[in-house]
């Protein structure tokens, strides 16, 4: 358990398994996790971000996580 | 698609950014 709640972890994997340089964007996000809102998926980036599990990259759209490489 | 010099150094700098704020997170 690493203390994230189902969400949390859901992106956060995605985010994880995503190879290119740029990261992950919000709109693939939205499209992988058809059953969370943006609402939710932009909280849930905030936390993650809060948290230093992910970062931005190119833009504020892009994210990659901390644990990669 | 490759990413510029620029935006590679940006990229560090986040993620540099981010390692410390989970290093803090972890310690509190």
């Amino acid at each position: 358990n690493n203390g994230l709640n189902p969400n949390q972890n859901q992106v956060l994997c995605l985010i994880k398994s995503c190879p290119e340089p740029q990261g992950i964007s919000i709109q693939e996000l939205k499209q992988r996790l058809s059953g969370m809102s943006m609402t939710i998926i932009r909280q849930v980036v905030d936390f993650l971000s809060n948290e230093g599990h992910i970062f931005s990259t190119i833009d504020e759209d892009h994210f990659r996580s901390t644990d990669q490489e | 698609s490759s990413l510029t010099p620029e935006q590679q150094r940006k990229i560090e700098e986040n993620r540099q950014r981010a390692l410390a704020r989970r290093a803090e997170r972890l310690a509190q």
